[in-house]
């Protein structure tokens, strides 16, 4: 998912 | 990953690509906005910066570092190797008017208040408007060489793809992030009167010009 320290969607 | 996010990726990626094409092949960047391309280089800088803390899968990591890398080809194309084709007369949309706002913006409406997180959330708000110096120069010059239109429309398709992947995860996993799909559908919405002259005159065979 879209973590606070991390992103799956570019 | 569903089928709207894959061709999103793909379409950006394509946009990128036409546009290093474009400038390669014609060893010009003439009707390409210098600025618009340094504010995607700052999107991808501001957003990547997960890069050096979490790894979340090799597409992932893969196609952060290609974007990164097309962007600042981008830029040195126009601000060194073909710098004396830039047309930096027309280029004239005044930057601060952009960065202010969405810097002002970043700070006040994030998901947290954590340096990454603001430089992400900085970058969401700067994508969604990074395009307005390029769509203002073919206002000023009314007309755009038919490759510079099929970078902008597959440029804009991504992010009306990526809106079709936000709808297609919220049914089916309830992912929903407020921040990407409102700027998201802003930055859609600038393209909407540019994707009509491109179906009625580009697709047609005719050059872009506005009257």
């Amino acid at each position: 998912g879209q973590g606070v320290d991390g992103k799956d969607e570019l | 990953m569903n089928i709207f996010r894959i061709l999103g990726d793909v379409s950006h990626l394509l946009a990128m690509i036409i546009l290093l094409v474009k400038i390669w092949r014609s060893k010009s960047c003439a009707g390409i906005s210098g600025k618009s391309q340094i504010l995607f280089a700052l999107v991808f800088t501001t957003r990547y910066l997960d890069l050096f803390t979490i790894f979340i899968s090799v597409y992932n990591t893969v196609m952060k570092v290609i974007f990164l890398v097309c962007a600042y080809i981008t830029v040195y194309m126009i601000y060194m190797k073909f710098h004396k084709t830039f047309d930096r007369e027309h280029d004239s949309f005044r930057l601060e008017f952009l960065l202010v706002p969405v810097t002002g913006l970043s700070f006040l409406e994030n998901h947290s208040f954590t340096p990454l997180e603001i430089l992400w959330t900085f970058s969401i708000y700067l994508e969604s408007v990074a395009i307005l110096p390029q769509l203002f120069m073919i206002s000023k010059t009314g007309e755009a060489e038919t490759i510079t239109t099929h970078y902008l429309f597959f440029l804009g398709l991504y992010r009306a793809l990526y809106l079709a992947n936000w709808i297609w995860r919220y049914h089916t996993e309830n992912f929903y992030d407020q921040i990407a799909v409102v700027s998201g559908v802003v930055q859609t919405i600038f393209y909407c009167d540019f994707f009509y002259l491109y179906v009625t005159k580009v697709l047609k065979g005719k050059k872009l010009s506005l009257p």
